[in-house]
């Protein structure tokens, strides 16, 4: 099953 | 006071048209050098990055920076008023709660002025690290366009795989599965335009899963540029980007899917 990840997870908040 | 000016409005048209469908609203950060724009899809996989340089309008003023808080939908109303040929100024007021859109015919017989309400958008911004990628690929946007729309219909996600000689786009769904893959121009084809290559750059082979429907919509934006480049490297965000000749780019970053 493939699963999508949330971008927030590579991308740090400024 | 900021202000600004584009010979082919349409261009901003099109900006805007790139962007609605994947974010509702967003703030257009406007200071000395450019104009910046940062948004993500309500499921946060997807995230939409514009960056306007100055140098791509023909007046650009910005005394202070400004926020401008724009709601995609309700803009995209105003631009539908524009001509295709018409010059599009923008203006606002550093303390502002609206933003003028003033459209302009080539031998000025037309004029039309727009006020949208501007929003407050509390919005996280993100910050995007520059990032070696493994695999860069040049194409043409509208090839591009047609894998993403043409597999779509086969099934719901894509798996591009890159080597040095190609890029291989393969999908698999109900009725069956297929692949498409795109050779790496020859370097010592000196005829014909850059744009329609196929440029490969690759340090490393690589493979990733993403949602079709996404990359669909980022194709949005084909009407942009000639090429697109698409960046990937190992479990991180594969990069779609439209440069527009000296305006600047849209990029699109998509987390990718993996087996759970």
């Amino acid at each position: 099953h493939i699963f999508q990840i949330n971008i927030v997870l590579f991308f740090s908040t400024k | 006071m900021f202000e600004c000016a584009l010979i082919q409005g349409e261009l901003f048209r099109k900006l805007i048209a790139s962007v609605q469908d994947l974010v509702q609203d967003g703030n257009f950060m406007c200071d000395a050098n450019g104009i910046s724009l940062q948004g993500m899809d309500s499921s946060h996989v997807a995230l939409v990055a514009l960056a306007l340089k100055k140098e791509g309008f023909v007046e650009y003023r910005c005394d202070r920076d400004v926020t401008l808080g724009i709601n995609f939908a309700n803009l995209a109303k105003m631009l539908k008023c524009m001509g295709a040929k018409d010059r599009l100024s923008i203006r606002a007021q550093d303390e502002g709660d609206s933003a003028s859109f003033v459209f302009e015919s080539e031998d000025s017989s037309r004029v039309s002025n727009f006020e949208l309400k501007l929003m407050q958008i509390d919005q996280e911004q993100l910050g995007v690290p520059e990032t070696q990628y493994k695999a860069v690929i040049r194409m043409p946007s509208s090839e591009f366009q047609r894998i993403c729309k043409d597999l779509s219909a086969i099934g719901d996600t894509v798996s591009i795989s890159v080597t040095k000689e190609a890029v291989k786009f393969s999908v698999g769904g109900d009725i069956g599965s297929g692949d498409m893959s795109l050779r790496q121009s020859e370097s010592g084809d000196v005829d014909g335009d850059d744009s329609e290559k196929v440029m490969i750059e690759l340090e490393e082979p690589v493979q990733q899963n993403f949602a079709l429907r996404y990359l669909n919509n980022f194709t949005k934006a084909t009407a942009l540029s000639k090429t697109v480049t698409l960046s990937l490297g190992t479990d991180m965000p594969l990069v779609t980007e439209y440069k527009m000749d000296n305006l600047g780019s849209i990029r699109y970053y998509l987390a990718p899917k993996i087996d759970e």
